[in-house]
C-alpha cells in the first residue's frame, strides 16, 4: 500500500511514524506547492500524517487536507 | 489494511489498542482540524478507536465520527 | 478482516470472544455516542458481539444494532 | 470467512459445531433482540447453526432465519 | 468455501460425505423449519448432500432443494 | 473448486473419476428428484460425470444435463 | 482450471493428453447425449481434446464443438 | 493459463514450442473441422502457434486465425 | 503473463529478448499471414519485440503493429 | 507497484527516496518534455517525489504535478 | 508487471535502468516506426524510460510520449 500527496501550498509536511511498540517520528518530508510525493507503508513506517493544504490520493479515493 | 482519518475539529484522537491477550492503549495520536492521518493495523495495533469529529476513510466507504 | 462500529448512543459495548476451544470474553470495549472503533479478528479474538445502538460497517455492507 | 447475525428476537442461538472427525457442539452463544454477533470459521468451528428469528449477513447476501 | 442452508420444512438433512479414497457419511445434521446452517468443506468433508425442502446459498447463487 | 447438482428426476448419478495416471470410478452417488449435492474436486477426484436429468451449478453458470 | 462438456450426441469423446515431454493419450472418456462431464487440468493431463457435437463451458464462455 | 482452439477446417495445427534456452517444436497436434482442444502453458511448452482456420479462445477474448 | 500475435502479412517476426544482465536475442519466430502465436514471458525471455503488420492481444487490450 | 511520469516541461525531476531507517536521496532522474518514465517501488526506494510539470499515472488514476 | 511500447516514429528508445543501489543504464532498445515491444520489470530493470513519439500501453491505460 502507498498513498500520493500533491501539495496545494508551500510547506506541506508528510510525517512518517515508526512501526513497532514505539510511535515516534521516523521522517518528515516537506513539499512545496505543486510537488507530488508517493510514499509506501514500510518496515519502518506504519502510519503517515499530512499537515497543510494537499490532495491525497489513496485506494479509498481522493481526500483533501488542510481545508476544514 | 489501513484507515484514513481527517480531523474536522481540533483534538481529534486516534487511539491504537494493543494486539494480543491484553487490550490496552499502545498509542494516542492527536489531530487538529484539517490534518489527515493514515494508520495501518500492525503487529502492535489490532483495534483503532477515533474520538472527536472526523471523516474516516476505509475500504467499506466513508464514516463520520463525533456527529450523533 | 475487520469491522467498524459507530456508537449511536452512550455505553455501546464491543465484546471480543476468545479464539480456541474455549469461548469466553477476551475484552469488552465501551463506546460513547459518536465514537468509532475498528477491530480486527485476531489470534485472540474470533467472534465479536455488539450490544447497544450502533452502525456497524463490514465488507457485507452496513448493519444497525440495537434497533429491533 | 465470517458471518454476521442480528437477532430479531430474544434468545436467538448461534451454535458452533466442531471441526474434525467428530461434529458436536463447541459453543452456543445466545443473542437478545438487536444484538449483533460476527463469528469466523476457525480451527475449532467449521459449521455454524442459527436458531430463532435473525438477519444473517454473509458474502452470499442477507438471509433471514426463523421465518418460514 | 462454505454453503448456507435454510430449512423450509422440518427434518431437512445436511449430510457431510468423507474426503479421501472412501466416500461414506461423516455426519448428518437435521434442521427444522427456519433454521439456518452454514457448513464449510473441510479436511473431513469434501461433498455435501441436502435432502428436503430448503434454500441453499452458495457463491453460484441461490438453489432450492426438495421442490421438483 | 466445487459444483452443485440438483436432481430433476430419480436416479441421477454423480460419478467421481480418479485423479492420477489411471482414470477409473472412485465413487458413484445416486440422487433422487429434488436432492442437491455439492462436490469438490479433491486429491482423489479430478473429473466428475453426471448422468440423468439435473441442474448443475458451477462458476461458469448453470448447465442442465439429460435434456438433449 | 477445469472445463465442462455437455454431449449433444452419442459418442462424444473427451481425450486427456499427457503432461510432460511426451504428448500421448492419457485417457479417453465417452459421453452419450445429455451427459455432462467436468474435467480438471491435472498433474497428468495438460491438454484436453473434444470430438463430436458438444457444448463446452469454460471460464472464457461457452464453445460448441462438432458444428462447423 | 490455457487457450482453447476450435478448428474451422481440417488440418488445423497447434504447435507447442519448448520452454527454455532452446525454442524448438515440442509437439504438433492436428485438429479436424469442429474439433476443439484446450492446451495449457506448461513446464515444457511456453509458446503455442496455431496454423489454419480456427477460433481461438483466450482470456483476452476470441481471436480467429487463418483468415487474413 | 503472455501475449497473442496474429500476423496480418507474411514474415511478421516475434523476437524474444533474454532475461538477465545481458539483453540479446533468445529466439526469433517468423509468422505468415493469418498465423497466430501465443508467447509467455519466461525464465529466458523478459522482453518481446514484434516487427511487421500484426494484431497483438494483451491484457491491456488489442494493439496493432506495423501500421504507422 | 509502479508509477508512470510524463514530463510536460524540461527538467522534471523524479527523486527516489531510500527505504529503511534513513530517508535520503537514492537517485534523481531528470526528464525532458514528452519523455515518460515508469518507476517501481523497490528494495531501495520506498518513496518517490516528483518536481515540475508532469502527468503522473498511478493505480489511483491520473495526477498532475507542478500546476497549483 | 510489463508495459507495451509502439513506436510512432523511427528511433524511439526504451531504456532499462538498473535495479539496486545504483541507477544506471542496463540496456537501450531502439524501435522504428510501427514496431512494438513489451518489456517486463525484472531482477535487473526496475525503471523504464521512453524517449521519442510512442504509444505506451500499461495497466493504467494508454499514454503517449514525445508529444508535448
Ligand atoms: N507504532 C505503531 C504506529 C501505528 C500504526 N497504526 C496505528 C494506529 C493507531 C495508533 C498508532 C498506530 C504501530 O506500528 O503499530
Ligand atoms: N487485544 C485484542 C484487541 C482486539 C482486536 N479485535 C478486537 C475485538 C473486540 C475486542 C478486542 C479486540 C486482540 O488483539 O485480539
Ligand atoms: N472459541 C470459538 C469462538 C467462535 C468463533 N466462531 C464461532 C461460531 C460459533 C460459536 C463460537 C465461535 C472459536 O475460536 O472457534
Ligand atoms: N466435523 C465436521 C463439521 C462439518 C463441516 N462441514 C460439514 C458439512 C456437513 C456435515 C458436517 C460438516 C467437519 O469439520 O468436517
Ligand atoms: N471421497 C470423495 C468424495 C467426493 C468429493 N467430490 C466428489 C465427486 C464425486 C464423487 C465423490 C466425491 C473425495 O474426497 O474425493
Ligand atoms: N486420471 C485423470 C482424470 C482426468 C482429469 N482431467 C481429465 C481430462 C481428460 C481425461 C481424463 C481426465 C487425471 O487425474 O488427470
Ligand atoms: N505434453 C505437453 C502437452 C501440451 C500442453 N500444452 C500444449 C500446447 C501445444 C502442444 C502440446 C501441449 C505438455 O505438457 O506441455
Ligand atoms: N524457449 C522460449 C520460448 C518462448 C517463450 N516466449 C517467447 C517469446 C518470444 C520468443 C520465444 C519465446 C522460452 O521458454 O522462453
Ligand atoms: N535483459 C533485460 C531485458 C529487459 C526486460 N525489460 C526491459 C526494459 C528495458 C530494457 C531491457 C529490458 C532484463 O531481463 O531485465
Ligand atoms: N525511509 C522511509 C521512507 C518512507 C517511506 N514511506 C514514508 C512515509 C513518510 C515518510 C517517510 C517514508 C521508509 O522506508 O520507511
Ligand atoms: N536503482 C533504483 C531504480 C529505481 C526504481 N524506482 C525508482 C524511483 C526513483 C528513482 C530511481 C528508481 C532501484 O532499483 O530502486
Amino acid at each position: 500500500d502507498f498513498i500520493g500527496v500533491k501539495a496545494l501550498e508551500n510547506g506541506v509536511t508528510i510525517i512518517g511514524l515508526t512501526r513497532g511498540k514505539e510511535t515516534k517520528i521516523s521522517h518528515t518530508e516537506k513539499l512545496d506547492a505543486g510537488e507530488v510525493m508517493f510514499a509506501q507503508f514500510t518496515e519502518n513506517v506504519s502510519a503517515i500524517k499530512i499537515e497543510g493544504k494537499a490532495e491525497i490520493y489513496t485506494k479509498f479515493g481522493k481526500i483533501t487536507s488542510g481545508d476544514v
